[in-house]
């Protein structure tokens, strides 16, 4: 028998409701699993949706949300992207095709510490929720501690400040599971991460302001993309290079995967231009994810057809 | 709880290269408690900075004397946090 959910979607969450809707999802639907790929430094699990009619070690697509904790829209949205997908399967011609070829892994909530401390003590906080030896701050910036120019430009040395990239590359257990969760796997094809702030959709590199070798095709997929999202409310998203969109940054996310293999590599910003900073209106979570959706799906679609 | 009475967020539009340099030299004065929402980076570029109550009034002196231009974004990032705050409560009810 069905249960039935009553979670709203038009809303924000904490994080015990959120891990409540991922046993819901999971339960609800065959193909999906809730899986943990690790703990964050407060021991909190990080949990993964995976999503996969069958087959084994498919190639496989990331996708995850929330690694700065106060951009709340991002693990929203995520929560909406996963129930459109789960109930999309089977009816949607797009979503079953991709699913009936490749995995999906969703990481709704990629710095739970963060969350939770958003909650609690500081609806500004974006870093995790690590001890750094010998200094009075707490936490490192999750996307300026991956191994791709860690420590390199647009990444500070200092603990105290918001985008301090840590005492070496994968010091963060939050980023450290991803990367040994994505090196075991083996066989991804995309890495997707969802941010928020100045909408815009972004491809490697951000260590570097030099080209990736498959600019072309990462440009035109992005723009592709921006095209999508544009068609449902007209919201524009800006297409680049890290570096050329928005400045050098080392030691992020995207570059690791891109440098690591994974070709398909892009961050999206989702809204808000600045009005209402990292606190958008719970009335524009539902719109912001429908956008992004059709972004995700348009790259989606093309990992899906262009298999390397 | 920390709170935000009387932060605010200015939107900072650069002209020049010069004026870079100067919001950068600002990002490094680690009194300030200021929080860069996007860095200063590229003359074209928008540059969004949250300020704390106490240093609203230096960090606006300082972009008047230089000549850089701002708007405010967020008058008091309290006001919007409190919204947000009733609106989850309502919503929590429903």
């Amino acid at each position: 028998q069905r249960s039935s959910s009553s979670f709203d979607f038009g809303t924000y969450h904490t994080l015990d409701d959120i891990n409540e809707e991922l046993d819901h999802l999971a339960s609800e639907y065959s193909f999906v699993e809730k899986i943990q790929i690790g703990e964050s430094y407060e021991q909190r699990p990080l949990y993964a949706l995976k999503f996969s009619t069958g087959g084994r070690n498919r190639p496989a697509i990331w996708l995850d949300a929330g690694i700065h904790s106060r951009e709340w829209v991002t693990q929203a949205s995520a929560l909406w992207i996963a129930n459109k997908i789960a109930s999309d399967y089977g009816t949607d011609d797009s979503i079953t095709s991709l699913l009936d070829k490749m995995d999906l892994f969703l990481l709704p909530v990629a710095n739970p510490d963060g969350f939770v401390y958003t909650h609690t003590s500081n609806r500004m906080w974006r870093k995790t929720r690590s001890k750094i030896p010998g200094s009075v701050c707490v936490g490192v910036d999750p996307n300026r501690n991956w191994d791709a120019g860690f420590g390199g430009p647009g990444a500070s040395n200092s603990p105290c400040s918001e985008s301090y990239h840590g005492p070496s590359a994968n010091s963060e257990v939050e980023v450290k599971s991803v990367v040994d969760f994505i090196k075991s796997h083996g066989n991804f094809k995309a890495f997707l991460t969802l941010h928020s702030y100045s909408q815009l959709l972004m491809y490697p590199y951000g260590y570097k302001c030099t080209r990736p070798d498959d600019y072309a095709e990462l440009e035109s997929l992005g723009r592709a993309a921006a095209s999508s999202i544009r068609s449902l409310y007209g919201t524009t998203f800006q297409v680049g290079t890290i570096c050329n969109t928005i400045y050098q940054a080392s030691g992020g996310s995207i570059d690791w995967a891109y440098d690591n293999g994974i070709k398909y590599s892009f961050a999206f910003e989702l809204r808000d231009t600045g009005r209402y900073g990292f606190l958008l209106p719970a009335s524009q979570i539902i719109p912001a994810a429908q956008e992004t959706w059709l972004g995700l799906k348009r790259i989606m679609e093309h990992v899906r057809d262009k298999s390397y | 709880l920390e709170t935000f009475v009387g932060h605010q967020v200015l939107r900072i539009k650069t002209k020049n290269e010069e004026e870079v340099k100067q919001l950068q030299l600002l990002e490094s004065l680690e009194h300030l408690g200021l929080d860069f929402w996007i860095n200063p980076s590229a003359p074209a570029l928008p540059v969004d900075v949250r300020i704390p109550a106490a240093s609203v009034q230096s960090v606006k002196a300082f972009l008047e004397s230089q000549g850089i231009a701002y708007s405010i974004l967020i008058e008091d990032l309290q006001d919007v946090l409190d919204k947000e705050k009733q609106d989850m409560a309502e919503s929590a009810q429903r």
